[in-house]
């Protein structure tokens, strides 16, 4: 669904912010 | 081939789309669907974010979103 969508893409950047 | 049905999230697919045109996160994860990879979620989730760490593709805003791009 594109909520799952939405938190896989939130997840992921949430992520490399944390790596920068 | 388009119609195999065996698409791979790896770095050189991702490096190839985002060489193309500046493309979200959401753009890459339409491009790599779990049922056309196998791939569960989490695993999507984490291998695609080590490839965008790796790659560390620059950044752009485009209508509000935030998006991916590579100079070759």
């Amino acid at each position: 669904s594109s909520s799952e969508a939405d938190e896989m893409a939130a997840a992921i950047e949430a992520e490399l912010n944390d790596f920068i | 081939t388009p119609c195999s049905g065996d698409i791979q999230l790896t770095e050189e697919a991702v490096r190839r789309y985002l060489t193309r045109k500046p493309m979200t996160t959401k753009d890459l994860l339409k491009k790599f669907q779990t049922k056309k990879t196998g791939l569960s979620s989490e695993q999507t989730v984490n291998v695609l974010a080590q490839i965008l760490k790796r790659l560390n593709p620059d950044r752009k805003t485009i209508h509000d979103k935030m998006h991916f791009y590579l100079k070759e």
